[in-house]
């Protein structure tokens, strides 16, 4: 049982190392155990020192690196085992352009293995999606309908996806 | 699997009339003006799977969720999520259908493929299908914090579930 | 002292109902009193109908509509009794492009009774300020200049240092 | 009144080395890359002016605001807000400096003008000057939600201190 626990544990740190990597170049996450003898008796902290800075507790981080974080850990969880979809609600909120388009390249490479719907006020995410669902309100009545990536204002010639 | 369509009618926002929101494979954008319902298109797929005590719907009861404007209610909500099989499910069927209504007295009504079920059994068929107990894989507004605010033994108990 | 009460009541409530309506043309917000006869015995309810929907309970606002309302109460008290300066910290986050634009106009407005320090990751925001200061990081230290604002580009997060 | 500018050293991603952050009349924004040291302002505003307790800095103790950087540790963190006074505060100097600093013993030195005072002297200037006690004109991330989960006691109090 302890060694099914390792597995996943061991598996699933190599990928947030590398996804970290990926969205802050000089900077690392990466998961701990509290109790390396038996693990099961303890929790795992997760760590992270953002590029050029201390590994300092989480809470001090900035919503950005907060954030960055938590998906490089949730995707990281993906990678070893993808749920057949994800939901993701405004997760670009506290995110400023460049970081937004590195989660958005990101998302469309993980989303050949896993169903990804994300929800966005700001065009950098939209333009990464396959296909765009629009949504307007009407006295209170939400109306649904298609939309074409190309028909997002902003400039979508600059996006090569 | 993938979710290839969600069929509301009376659900928040969506009003009493039927409706369907086309989803599909791959990475789907939804844009679109504050307050003009996007969210509840993730309230839809939670209702539905009966994920609400792993998140919330902005709704202090059942009966809330339930389409009312100017005084008319809708005299049901239901949504049904539509999945495309492909082998995730224990069902021999190329769609896997996962419905519930909830009605104006509050009681809920599951059916899986058309039959009625009993919650205990869509919660076994999503467990199969890789949707997982705390819904991790959906992150409404916000609760993207949850992973930084989650305790060391919340973390652990995450993992092991993978296991 | 009752009376004290009730003139700020009536005043912010004034107040909060055409900030409001500038924000979201046919929707509204106000407050009201919980006790009538006994103001400073009750509470002060914040009531919201957006645009086209009923009366709902707060909560069940979307994040944006949530924003506008709050937003609309603070400088509502603003209106009334002005503190030298505010300071606002990514309220944009979970507004719409449309919705920012509006804010940034009261915001611009309102900037000529008090000082207005504005942090955003966004250009719409940033559009409407009199002046810029950018923040950049090196190895961990912050690192603070001055901008012009017809220096942003698409970018607030691709600065030159 | 309005802040003209922000003296800093040792504070938070600050560095260990006097800082100025010129701020001034009308609207100004604070633009940057995400983890750059923008919300750090902030912090610094409400440090110096002993808000701490309406407002968090994201500190677990004070001592965690002083800079530290690959085992380095500056010897103390101090802020200093220099407002025109434009007659808001009950001084006749045309600028008005709030400074405190806090040392690695965790112990804070507060200062009006250049010359030491006390955190109450410091609280009711601002008082005097229309600075809310409860800050509720210093939104920092996340914080506007408040005006909405505010219970109707709060937001009565909130409307009372005005009168
Ligand atoms: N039972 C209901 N009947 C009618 N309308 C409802 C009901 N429940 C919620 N709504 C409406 O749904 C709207 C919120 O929709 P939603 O949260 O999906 O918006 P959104 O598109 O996500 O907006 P944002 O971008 O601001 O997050 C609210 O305006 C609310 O009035
Ligand atoms: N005592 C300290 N010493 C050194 N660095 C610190 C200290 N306290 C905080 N920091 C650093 O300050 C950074 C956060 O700064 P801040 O919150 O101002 O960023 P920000 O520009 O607001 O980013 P975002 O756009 O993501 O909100 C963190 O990376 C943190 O490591
Ligand atoms: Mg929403
Ligand atoms: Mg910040």
């Amino acid at each position: 049982k302890e060694k099914a626990f390792l597995e996943v544990f061991n598996k699933v740190n190599k990928n947030l190392k590398a996804i970290f990597k990926e969205l802050s170049p000089s900077g690392k996450a990466y998961l701990e155990l509290e109790n390396e003898k038996t693990p099961l008796d303890g929790g795992v902290f997760l760590k992270a020192r953002p590029r050029g800075k201390d590994v300092k507790r989480l809470e001090i981080m900035s919503g950005g690196e907060k954030t960055l974080t938590a998906l490089a850990f949730l995707f990281a969880v993906q990678q070893y085992k993808p749920a057949p979809f994800y939901y993701f609600d405004e997760v670009d909120a506290h995110l400023d352009d460049a970081n937004a388009r590195k989660i958005g390249q990101l998302m469309k490479k993980f989303s050949k293995e896993a169903q990804f719907i994300v929800v966005t006020l700001r065009d950098t995410l939209a333009h990464f999606s396959d296909r765009l669902i629009g949504v307007s309100s009407r006295e209170g009545i939400s109306q649904i309908y298609t939309l074409e990536v190309s028909e997002l204002l902003g400039d979508t010639s600059e996006i090569k996806v | 699997a993938y979710i290839d369509r969600i069929n509301v009618f009376g659900f928040k926002s969506y009003g009493s009339r039927k409706l369907t929101i086309p989803l599909g494979e791959g990475f789907i954008g939804i844009v679109g003006p504050n307050g003009s319902g996007k969210s509840n298109i993730g309230d839809a797929i939670v209702f539905a799977l009966g994920l609400a005590t792993a998140k919330s719907m902005r709704a202090l009861k059942l009966t809330d969720l339930i389409f009312s404007s100017k005084g008319k209610t809708a005299p049901y909500a239901e949504v049904e999520i539509v999945f495309k099989n492909n082998g995730a499910f224990p069902l021999n069927t190329e769609e896997v259908s996962i419905y519930r209504r909830v009605d104006l007295n509050g009681k809920s009504t599951y059916k899986i493929n058309g039959r009625t079920a009993k919650y205990y059994e869509v919660e076994e068929l999503l467990s199969e299908a890789g949707i997982p107990r705390q819904a991790y894989n959906i992150i409404t507004q916000g609760d993207i914090f949850r992973f930084i605010k989650m305790t060391p033994y919340e973390r652990r108990e995450l993992l092991s579930e993978l296991a």
